[in-house]
């Protein structure tokens, strides 16, 4: 018997809405520990890894291992049918061809329940190794979002150089070119709206924006992003959920031909 | 430039 409840459902929405832009399918994987989710996209570009804490739950139950391969366009299509303010429970049986989203209202007066079908998906998981990264850049979230979105106007890459002086986002195209330079916070009072940059080495990397753009499509998740970097390695682009967990995005550079 | 894949520098487990 596998059962996780959440009081807010809205941790769930935004999960989803961070994750169904570069992924059609997953498979959530379901533990004492709690909910997991490793899945790339299509094209082997970029990676979503997914932590759920079981003490971020409000009841969490999980007896055995459960597997379940959702599609995300009709789990997208079940969360629409919950209010922000309803309550959550995910359960599914041992070995079950099916998952029960219920919802209950927070008075308690409508409760609305979904069965999806599972998938069996046999997709390819990564191995990805502990790594210790030369430049991490911590800033807000909405900050993050709001220069890609901007930067991706003038071009279809964009290239993030990491020094002792700060960090430098740009990109060019036909229309011109464009650089944003941002420093760290000078003092930090309020550690959410803060820019922090801690580097070992510079690192220069480029990387496609439209993915960088699906990312921040998980700002609504946390007020800061960390981006980690080292030479000639995927980047990593974390929110963490706050009480909960954490989603975390990997994306292969491009580089010269 | 062009795009490289995770599966360069991540091993399928």
């Amino acid at each position: 018997m596998f059962e996780a409840r959440l009081l807010k459902s809205s941790i769930l929405k935004k999960v989803l809405e961070a994750i169904k832009d570069l992924l059609t399918q997953a498979t959530f994987d379901c533990d004492d520990n709690g909910i997991q989710l490793q899945a790339m996209d299509n094209s082997h570009v970029a990676l979503v890894s997914l932590l759920l804490r079981a003490d971020g739950f409000d009841k969490y139950r999980c007896d055995r291992n459960v597997t379940m391969g959702m599609n995300l366009g009709s789990m997208t299509k079940i969360l629409k049918c919950a209010g922000d303010k309803d309550t959550v429970t995910m359960k599914a049986q041992d070995n079950a061809d099916t998952v029960t989203f219920v919802f209950e209202s927070p008075n308690q007066e409508k409760v609305s329940d979904y069965e999806m079908k599972l998938m069996n998906l046999d997709l390819e998981h990564l191995g990805i190794p502990e790594t210790e990264y030369s430049c991490t850049i911590r800033m807000p979230s909405a900050e993050f979002a709001r220069m890609c979105r901007d930067l991706s106007q003038f071009g279809e890459s964009i290239v993030i150089s990491c020094t002792k002086e700060g960090v430098k986002f740009s990109t060019s195209g036909d229309i011109g070119s464009a650089n944003i330079k941002l420093a760290q916070t000078a003092s930090i009072d309020k550690e959410d709206e803060a820019v922090i940059i801690e580097m070992d080495e510079p690192v220069t990397l480029t990387f496609a924006c439209q993915y960088l753009n699906y990312f921040t499509k998980a700002t609504s998740l946390s007020p800061q992003v960390q981006l980690s970097m080292s030479a000639d390695v995927p980047l990593v682009v974390e929110y963490r959920i706050p009480d909960i967990g954490h989603i975390r995005y990997y994306l292969a550079p491009k580089i010269e031909e | 430039m062009s795009q490289t894949t995770l599966t360069k520098f991540y091993n399928t487990r």
